[in-house]
């Protein structure tokens, strides 16, 4: 494509495609957008976050798509909102007023590795790719290997199985350089790790069933953001605390951003159509990121309004 | 590449907690080189699972035998993974 206006949102793309949509958005956008590389996967991959800002010394907000490699319609709904972002800014009063008050950062291929490997090798795969010492398996599941509850229920101690926790907390390049720059930023107000699938927007905890001390809150704000996303297209989601929606799973993500001092910190688990798993159909990818677009609004919007 | 024809992927719902038992054990059973994509975790949630193609004789008897309710979500992996290619390839061409 010779610009984002001419990439095709409604199809899959390799890593190399998707970096170049990076690119091209940056060079499209440079008021606006930039480009930052917080690290180098396993195999050497930069580990990119697109930042959008319009002033300096702002609180942040993240977001993340794809630390599940084979999910792919998450880093398809990354890159789609991306280009929402930077087409909205100036438009749309609401991302504007976002805008104007905070940085949002987007990684939109989390695991490139992994999904580098989904692309050339495994369709299925869903961990990294690193080696593990005495065992015939590679990766670890990135999800399970925060320092929250690591090495607790919920997660394995079996380099072979899928959710694999590692050897020691943050011992994947790809979680680790996350850790250090959101450590190192220190201003982060919410965090949203985008999964796929089974239709949930998912709060602390899933490593413990105490609630978190903020759980009325979470959950008010993930029933607001729930009914503005089934609005759309009347996709139903469940919400509530991961171990109570779903399983208890040590070592997640948002457990630990939320353990951080990140109050909003949630994780999505997108469409489910109930036919396709993960191989979702290439049409699917724009309708599930405008609704996805829609919760994600509620929760930067009540971020914005409710400062802490 | 790896080639993922005749794997099938089933959508398992349990009816009570002595089901979603047995699911987890044969999410144990290692031979069978099961892939939960949606684990055995409770009553309320469907379970999804590929299956080898030399695996799915044994699962298939296995839930019958216990009378464990399944559909067929996937028929063959593989289709719908050359469906996909396809269309990446269209995609690109028509660029």
């Amino acid at each position: 494509p010779r610009s984002t206006d001419d990439f095709n949102y409604a199809t899959y793309h390799t890593l190399s495609e998707i970096n170049s949509f990076i690119d091209a958005l940056v060079q499209e956008n440079p008021n606006l957008v930039s480009k930052i590389v917080i690290g180098q996967s396993y195999e050497g991959r930069p580990l990119n976050v697109l930042k959008f800002s319009t002033g300096a010394n702002r609180p942040g907000i993240w977001i993340d798509t794809g630390i599940h490699s084979r999910e792919w319609v998450t880093q398809a709904s990354g890159t789609w909102f991306a280009k929402k972002i930077a087409t909205d800014y100036g438009r749309d009063a609401a991302l504007t007023a976002i805008l104007d008050r905070f940085d949002i950062f987007l990684e939109i291929v989390t695991n490139p590795d992994g999904f580098q490997f989904t692309h050339t090798s495994n369709r299925m795969w869903r961990k990294t790719r690193k080696p593990n010492s005495g065992s015939r398996c590679a990766g670890v599941d990135p999800n399970r290997n925060w320092d929250a509850g690591f090495g607790g229920a919920g997660s394995s101690s079996n380099p072979c199985s899928e959710t694999y926790r590692g050897t020691y907390a943050h011992s994947e390049p790809e979680v680790k350089a996350i850790v250090d720059f959101v450590t190192s930023h220190g201003n982060l107000k919410a965090f949203v790790s985008i999964h796929s699938y089974s239709q949930m927007l998912l709060y602390p905890y899933g490593y413990t069933k105490t609630p978190c001390r903020d759980q009325a809150e979470l959950h008010e704000v993930a029933q607001r953001a729930v009914a503005a996303l089934t609005s759309l297209y009347g996709t139903k989601y469940a919400y509530g605390s991961i171990i109570n929606v779903i399983y208890q799973a040590s070592g997640g993500t948002i457990d630990w951003t939320y353990d951080q001092g990140i109050k909003y910190s949630y994780t999505f688990e997108l469409r489910d159509t109930g036919r396709y798993g993960f191989i979702l159909p290439a049409n699917q990818i724009v309708p599930t990121a405008q609704e996805t677009w829609q919760a994600l609004m509620v929760i930067m919007d009540h971020t914005k309004n409710n400062p802490y | 590449k790896e080639n993922f024809v005749g794997h099938q992927v089933l959508r398992i719902t349990p009816k009570n907690e002595a089901e979603v038992i047995l699911l987890k054990e044969l999410s144990q059973l290692e031979h069978l080189e099961l892939d939960f994509w949606r684990e055995p975790i409770d009553v309320s949630l469907p379970v999804d699972a590929r299956v080898p193609f030399h695996s799915l004789q044994p699962v298939r008897s296995f839930l019958a035998y216990n009378e464990i309710h399944y559909d067929i979500m996937i028929a063959d992996l593989q289709d719908l993974l050359d469906a996909e290619q396809q269309e990446m390839t269209k995609s690109r061409a028509l660029q």
